[in-house]
């Protein structure tokens, strides 16, 4: 594993504990959008499939079990707590995102690397994670107070495929992998959509202001 | 093979 796969699990990692802090300590979702996080959960769900047939090391199984455990959690949190799920801002959090599930899996079956139902699954929750972060920067748009430990969670989430990104170009140039179009869009469409995010975010913290997105 | 290197990313 090349340094930039591993930071960029990590970033992944950070991300995810820096919204369960949020969760844990502050009690609230406010700025979490539960669209986007029952998105992940649908993508962790289909691309960790393979945890119960295929080992290829122990680092990756506990991983996905982390991220498929704690993408559950959250969700549930933010559904079922009683302090938690009164901070939610539903009528903020209005995308349609079951309008991005049908297109991301009629394009997994028609454009994939083998038609077998475990890679049209993994393909799937490629397309899908690239764009499952939509429901949460509209709602980052609309809030008008965005705290920093939301502003640092999407800044991290967005860190990591931006360093996969480098993890492929790596891969491909040091260890000669095979072209990989599908990832490697996947993940230049998803890293693309933070671009904007990403600027505001920098500049606010060269300034030591707080974040806010222009409507 | 082919598909243990696809497959070995979270």
């Amino acid at each position: 594993m090349n340094v930039f796969r591993l930071a960029g699990d990590m970033t992944h990692l950070l991300s995810i504990m820096v919204l369960l802090l949020k969760i844990h300590s502050m009690k609230s979702c406010a700025g979490i959008s539960l669209k986007t996080q029952e998105l992940y959960v649908l993508v962790f769900a289909t691309r960790y499939l393979d945890i119960f047939t295929t080992y290829f090391s122990f680092y990756n199984t506990v991983m996905k079990i982390v991220f498929l455990v704690t993408s559950f959690s959250i969700v549930w949190y933010m559904r079922h707590h009683k302090v938690v799920r009164q901070t939610y801002d539903r009528d903020q959090d209005t995308f349609r995102h079951h309008l991005l599930v049908i297109p991301c899996f009629l394009l997994a079956l028609l454009i994939n690397h083998r038609f077998t139902v475990r890679e049209v699954l993994w393909t799937f929750s490629l397309y899908l994670e690239a764009v499952a972060i939509l429901p949460q920067l509209v709602l980052l748009q609309r809030s008008r107070n965005i705290d920093n430990l939301t502003g640092n969670y999407v800044f991290f989430l967005g860190a990591y495929r931006g360093l996969y990104l480098f993890n492929w170009i790596y891969r491909y140039m040091a260890e000669k992998s095979q072209l990989r179009w599908i990832p490697w869009i996947s993940g230049l469409v998803q890293t693309a959509l933070y671009a904007d995010f990403f600027y505001y975010y920098i500049k606010s913290w060269k300034k030591r202001e707080k974040l806010q997105l222009p409507a | 093979e082919e598909d243990k290197e696809e497959h070995d990313e979270l």
